[in-house]
C-alpha cells in the first residue's frame, strides 16, 4: 500500500460520502445520474466477487463493504425512497448505459488475463468502470448548470482514477515483483481521460468563483 | 505467484 493508493482509496471514499450527504440532508437527486449510479454498483458487485473467498487485509475488506454498500444505498434512494425519487429526473438521464455493459462483457470475454469466471467478472468490472461515468457527465452537459455537491462528486470521482495511475506508476518502480498490467493501465488511463474536460471547466469554475457551466 | 497481480486493489 502506497501514499497514493491510499489517497485514491480516500478520494473515492470522499466522492460516494459526498453523494449520499447530498442525498440524505437535502432529500434530493437533481443532476446525478441513477444510470452511472447503476454501473457503478454493477462494477463492485463483479468485482468483490472475492470478498468472501479471498482475504487481503482489514483494509481491503472493510472498504469493499463500503462500497458496495454506500452504491446500493445510493440506488435504493433514488429509486425506492419517496421524497428521493421525485426529484430524479428521468427525462434527462437518457444515456443509454444496457449498450455500455454488453459491449464491456463481450471484450472482457475477449480480452483477459486468465479465462475464469472470477477473472473474466474481474476484468468486465475494469471495463465497465472505465465508462461508467458517461451517463453522468452527458447528464451534466444536458442540465448545465451544475450544483456544487455534484461536482464536487464528479471532481473527487476523476481525482481517484489520476491517483490511481500514480499509484500504478510508483509500483511499477518501487516494486521489484510488479509486472505489466496492460489491461488496467489502458482501461484506468482512458476512464480517466474521459474526466479531463471536465476537471478544464470544473478548475476554471472554482478558480474564477463561478457557477460550472458546462459547454453545450 | 510470481508475478502482482492488482487484485489487492479496489
Amino acid at each position: 500500500m502506497n501514499i497514493f493508493r491510499l489517497a485514491g482509496d480516500m478520494t473515492h471514499l470522499m466522492s460516494v460520502l459526498v453523494l449520499l450527504l447530498k442525498i440524505h440532508t437535502i432529500k434530493s437527486c437533481a443532476g446525478i445520474s441513477l444510470k452511472t449510479q447503476e454501473l457503478y454498483a454493477l462494477v463492485f458487485a463483479a468485482r468483490y466477487l472475492d470478498i468472501f473467498t479471498h482475504y487481503y487485509s482489514l483494509y481491503n475488506t472493510v472498504m469493499k463493504l463500503i462500497f458496495l454498500g454506500s452504491s446500493f444505498s445510493i440506488l435504493w434512494y433514488m429509486k425506492r425512497h419517496k421524497v428521493v425519487r421525485r426529484s430524479y429526473d428521468k427525462d434527462q438521464d437518457t444515456f443509454r448505459h444496457h449498450f455500455l455493459v454488453l459491449p464491456c462483457l463481450v471484450l472482457a470475454l475477449l480480452i483477459n488475463e486468465k479465462f475464469t469466471f472470477k477473472e473474466v467478472m474481474w476484468t468486465f468490472s475494469i471495463y465497465l468502470e472505465a465508462v461508467a461515468i458517461l451517463p453522468q457527465l452527458v447528464l451534466l452537459q444536458r442540465t448545465r448548470n451544475v450544483d456544487n455537491l455534484t461536482g464536487q462528486y464528479v471532481f473527487l470521482l476523476g481525482a481517484y482514477r489520476g491517483l490511481y495511475i500514480i499509484n500504478w506508476i510508483y509500483r511499477y518502480f518501487a516494486e521489484p515483483t510488479y509486472s505489466t498490467h496492460w489491461i488496467t493501465w489502458i482501461s484506468g488511463l482512458l476512464q480517466t481521460l474521459l474526466y479531463a474536460d471536465f476537471f478544464y471547466y470544473y478548475i476554471n469554475s472554482v478558480k474564477n468563483n463561478v457557477r460550472l457551466q458546462l459547454p453545450a | 505467484p510470481s508475478h502482482s497481480s492488482l487484485k489487492d486493489e479496489l
